[in-house]
């Protein structure tokens, strides 16, 4: 009665319940998968253990689900247009990188056809030129202050090269102009060669 | 200001500054957060020299003393508020972990969850002005995650009414705690309870390791560091073996498992009550791979708009290497994966109050749900930082490799959550024993609720499908 329709991989609601089914459908082979060995192993110890493979999967698969639900429900409370839009957009992008990722379960699970697939990299390549105006804008929205990163490349306003240069002539090996090194080993060896 | 990183600003179409209120959780959480960063960050007291410049033992005396003046300057300024203080701590210690971290992450939420009201009276307090410098010794040298499988003792003398603990085996020497090498003087140790000839499973108990007074290690007490590791440069991660310590009966945390004074034991009403502490740690860890990934991505794509790098189209100046498609690709998954995870995080952290605050009343009801998905949740998200970590840094070519960059200490500071507090493959298999038996459940045609309850649906609805 209620046949899984293939997946709209324009519409966030659609991926998530495509998500859902992969999950559910993870976990039924998985607990199929152990049923079978409990019927071969020894005990349900070595059971599992055969099974644990299809177990992680399982896992994983619901994990994802979780996630790609979680994203998709805190669209709803964001009432800025203009953030809804871009964030839209990365939870798109988080969604269908994850089918492409494990296009083979969505596949195995009907819930995807093949001409699907490229279309679905299509449309991430879209993603992708589509967030590249805000990429560094969504990065300073996580407000990390330059202490807290510490780090010459991820500086607020950009001057890496010379923070680079600044923090390398910090080394304690530039104490110094000669390394101590130089006169015990370097210059006894060069005198004896 | 470099002018490439001033343009993409002016290119954006929607207000940072918005954004951050929604991840903070609202615009006064953001003000109040950048005033605690400020406190910090002005303070000349924690001022200090760049870390990558120091060796292994300067660092850890200089986190010590960092963390000495934090307890300090908290009082101080009454920050008392659990939120408020993770705030304080991430930026005096910028993200890495310290010496007091068991003691305040573990050790006294552990106090507050599993100790009696007699035991709080008697630890919480000089726990809280540091008299008592806690950690939580549960990993042992020879098993980690499996815990049924821990071999340290804790066996009840109803003659003194005292319990004497062994560490039976080299195996069972423990191994990891932060803080136990060196700092701490006491520490929560889960052993084996064994009373009236009978062994009762992984009980905590609070151990003395050292004097109060000389802070020297106590009599059967052999305790230290267990040398340098990948990273966690500041922390004094220890070993502690155990031979024939005696602890009074009252330093069981008997909350809710209990060995009264003759030697009976009373059990819990549930068995994964001891483990609470770690299903703590497990929620909150999802939120720390969104923080994670978040710095990564930040210095990443930062510094993919100020690097300029060989050609697009012939004869054209080079391009930021942001405009490569590749580098797009690499990236731009994971600033969104880092959004998803904030937001996952946020989550958990919510489930964790909502159902801790049911457990207090009595309903356990929902304990199997917490555990299962914090134990998943954990696994996942960390992997996936993890790895996103280092996808990062490759971003960034040969820069990306250098301690300037961060990105290399962000990655040893995050990946060892992969196998802390549970390695991720045997969280992964918890989850899937609770979604096993959820399944069966509902095979057998009970409902089930919260967040399994679509393996309701899926009794009816998922069957392959030609395509």
């Amino acid at each position: 009665s209620a046949r899984p329709t293939v997946t709209n991989i324009n519409d966030l609601a659609s991926l998530v319940e495509a998500y859902k089914l992969r999950a559910a459908k993870l976990v039924e082979l998985a607990a199929k998968s152990l049923q079978g060995e409990m019927q071969r192993s020894k005990s349900p110890e070595d059971a599992w253990n055969n099974t644990s493979i299809d177990l992680v999967r399982a896992s994983d698969a619901h994990c994802h689900y979780v996630v790609v639900k979680l994203f998709t429900a805190k669209l709803s409370e964001v009432k800025d247009t203009a953030i809804h839009s871009v964030l839209s957009t990365l939870a798109l992008l988080y969604a269908l990188h994850g089918v492409s990722i494990h296009s083979g379960d969505f596949l195995q699970a009907g819930l995807l056809t093949v001409p699907q697939l490229s279309q679905i990299s299509q449309r991430l390549k879209g993603l992708l030129s589509e967030l590249r105006p805000n990429a560094v804008a969504l990065v300073d929205a996580f407000d990390y202050r330059d202490e807290m990163l510490n780090s010459s490349l991820g500086r607020y306003d950009g001057n890496v090269y010379e923070h680079m240069f600044e923090w390398a002539r910090k080394s304690p090996l530039n104490r110094t102009e000669v390394h101590e090194s130089y006169h015990k080993y370097l210059k006894p060896l060069q005198s004896k060669l | 200001m470099n002018p490439d990183i001033c343009r993409e600003r002016e290119n954006a179409t929607f207000n940072a500054e918005s954004l951050t209120y929604i991840l903070d959780g609202g615009p006064e959480k953001t003000r109040r957060r950048r005033e605690i960063e400020s406190l910090v960050v002005n303070d000349p007291d924690f001022q200090h020299e760049d870390l990558n410049f120091l060796s292994r033992s300067e660092r850890y005396e200089a986190a010590v003393k960092k963390s000495a003046q934090m307890i300090l300057k908290l009082r101080e300024y009454g920050i008392s508020d659990p939120e408020e203080i993770y705030f304080y701590k991430s930026v005096v210690h910028r993200g890495r972990s310290e010496p007091l971290d068991l003691h305040l992450g573990m050790f006294l939420p552990t106090l507050l969850n599993q100790a009696t009201s007699e035991q709080q009276d008697r630890f919480f307090m000089p726990a809280w002005n540091l008299e008592i410098i806690g950690t939580y010794a549960q990993t042992e040298m020879g098993h980690g995650t499996h815990i049924r499988a821990l071999e340290t003792t804790s066996t009840y003398d109803p003659s003194t009414q005292e319990f004497v603990l062994n560490s039976p085996t080299v195996t069972s020497i423990k191994w990891w705690p932060g803080g136990l090498g060196k700092t701490a003087n006491h520490a929560i140790v889960l052993a084996q309870l064994y009373t009236q000839g009978k062994c009762h499973g992984l009980h905590a108990f609070i151990v003395q390791t050292r004097c109060m007074k000389t802070h020297m290690p106590l009599p059967g007490v052999v305790v230290g560091d267990i040398g340098p590791k990948f990273g966690f440069d500041e922390v004094d991660n220890g070993f502690l073996k155990l031979e024939n310590v005696r602890i009074p009966r009252t330093n069981m945390l008997m909350k809710y498992a209990q060995v009264q004074p003759d030697g009976t034991y009373v059990k819990p009403p549930s068995d994964k009550l001891t483990y609470g502490t770690m299903v703590f740690i497990r929620s909150m860890i999802v939120g720390e791979s969104s923080r994670a990934l978040s710095k990564a991505c930040t210095i990443a794509i930062r510094y993919s708009a100020v690097r300029h790098q060989s050609e697009i189209r012939p004869g054209e100046p080079e391009p930021q290497i942001l405009d490569y498609q590749t580098q797009q690709y690499k990236l731009f998954p994971l600033l969104a994966t880092a959004y998803a995870f904030r937001f996952v995080g946020q989550y958990m952290s919510q489930t964790y109050h909502r159902i801790t605050g049911d457990i207090n009343q009595g309903d356990f009801s929902e304990l199997p749900e917490l555990h299962a998905l914090s134990a998943g949740l954990k696994a996942f998200t960390t992997w996936v930082a993890s790895a996103g970590i280092e996808v990062c840094r490759m971003a960034c070519g040969g820069h990306g490799y250098s301690r300037c960059s961060s990105l290399p200490d962000i990655y040893v500071t995050f990946t060892p959550t992969c196998t802390y507090e549970g390695e991720n493959t045997v969280m992964m298999l918890q989850t899937a024993r609770y979604l096993v038996k959820s399944y069966r459940q509902a095979s057998e045609g009970q409902r089930l609720s919260g967040i399994v309850s679509y393996l309701n649906e899926s009794q009816s609805r998922v069957q392959p499908q030609p395509v």
